[in-house]
């Protein structure tokens, strides 16, 4: 069985700012295991 | 089989030395045979299925990516009775196993497709069947939520197979290199998957969001006797900042859905569709293979805009149990040859509040068959 999550999530506003201090980014790669309740993805505010 | 006649053939060879034998003497030997050769089998399945692993992570390590190539065996599944045997599955595993029998059936599972029995919820021998041990819950604690508020947790125990954000027109996930998929065709056409059309990416993208229910223009798409209702990539972008996620659940991992974040669902949309396995394999050779497959999607928002789950049914995993709506049946016997009609959807009352999900809260659970 497989789950596809689709959502949107905090991306910088102004395309001046671009540390990417509030973009969504995922802590997860490709091939990694993960289990209920890790983080998937964090953002700053 | 071959097993089984060279066992029958000895033991007609001992029966004629000893002057004849019984026929009870023969079934006596025959059906322990059977249960080796069975056991043998399964055993070189899952040596097969051990060495296919180490493969594919051989390959990822060489940073070697796995490509599309249809081939003749994907052909051959879709001519397969596949519900059929996923409800026949879901029957056998359904048996009650007697007590004494259980501990020893679910450790052998543990041992075949590493799950942890420590984190079982209740003792091995409180699991009447194997479908039963198969959606168990954990004990408490198992799984710590993260606190953060700044971040978005695994909804399931799994693998991640892709992840990213959706851009460009049509919004297409990857399936494997060389094949995609559109969002669309994955949520469904009523989706309010919010997407600006082409010409005005630079508006306010939030005046551009579609409320629950409200229909996509059918602008083309194309239907086929062979695949379920495929949407082309419309001439629309994704909003800014949509993500997506792809976790593929092995048969050991703990198969409960949780929420990923605060939420509220608002709409879901049953898909009775194929039941193709989604192995590695499947995924490398299956068209389409998780828009063709039956699904459960849920739809809603959080406090950063849309949100969506769609937990995808397989061969051996097909029915899928909403904590949220206990009456939805899903794998029920296939009684239409077209794949091709619309979801059942259901809006979640209060309009436009729907149902108030927290961040870890269980969701939904997949079952054997």
């Amino acid at each position: 069985s497989t789950v596809v999550l689709i959502f949107q999530a905090p991306i910088s506003e102004s395309p001046l700012k671009k540390d990417g201090s509030s973009e969504f980014r995922f802590c997860v790669g490709a091939g990694d295991r993960v289990r209920v309740g890790e983080a998937l993805g964090r953002w700053n505010e | 089989t071959s097993f089984v006649k060279t066992l029958q053939t000895a033991f007609q060879a001992r029966s004629s030395n000893n002057g004849g034998g019984t026929n009870s003497q023969g079934n006596s030997f025959v059906v322990p045979g059977a249960t080796v050769a069975t056991i043998l089998m399964l055993g070189a399945l899952h040596a097969r299925r051990l060495y296919d692993d180490k493969k594919v992570q051989e390959a990822r390590e060489q940073g070697i990516e796995i490509v599309f190539k249809p081939d003749l065996k994907a052909s051959f599944l879709q001519l397969l009775p596949l519900r059929s045997i996923s409800r026949f599955w879901g029957s056998l595993t359904s048996t009650e196993l007697p007590v004494w029998m259980r501990p020893y059936v679910y450790r052998a599972w543990a041992r075949a497709f590493h799950s942890n029995l420590e984190e079982a919820a209740r003792p091995l021998d409180e699991y009447a069947s194997l479908r039963d041990f198969f959606v168990h819950t954990l004990k408490e604690g198992s799984r710590p939520i993260d606190p953060d508020p700044r971040c978005l947790v695994s909804p399931v125990d799994g693998t991640i197979l892709r992840y990213g954000e959706l851009k460009g027109a049509g919004a297409m996930i990857e399936q494997v290199k060389g094949f995609s998929y559109s969002v669309s065709s994955l949520l469904g056409e009523s989706s309010f998957l919010p997407m600006i059309s082409e010409g005005h990416m630079q508006e306010d993208s939030v005046k551009q969001e579609k409320v629950p229910g409200e229909k996509i223009k059918k602008s083309w798409w194309r239907v086929s006797l062979a695949s379920p209702k495929v949407w082309e990539p419309m001439s629309a972008h994704p909003m800014k900042g949509l993500f997506y996620c792809v976790i593929y659940l092995r048969p050991g991992d703990y198969h409960r859905v949780h929420s990923a974040v605060d939420w509220n669902v608002l709409v879901r949309r049953h898909f009775a569709g194929r039941l193709f396995p989604v192995n590695e394999r499947a995924t490398r050779t299956i068209r389409n293979l998780y828009v063709q497959n039956e699904r459960v999607v849920l739809e809603g928002i959080w406090k950063e805009g849309f949100m969506a789950i769609a937990a995808i049914g397989a061969t051996n995993i097909g029915s899928i149990e909403l904590c949220i709506e206990p009456d939805l049946r899903t794998n029920l016997p296939g009684k239409k040859l077209m794949h091709s009609e619309p979801p059942e959807e259901r809006l979640y009352e209060p309009k436009g509040v729907g149902l108030m999900l927290k961040k870890g809260d269980e969701v939904a659970a997949f079952n054997m068959g």
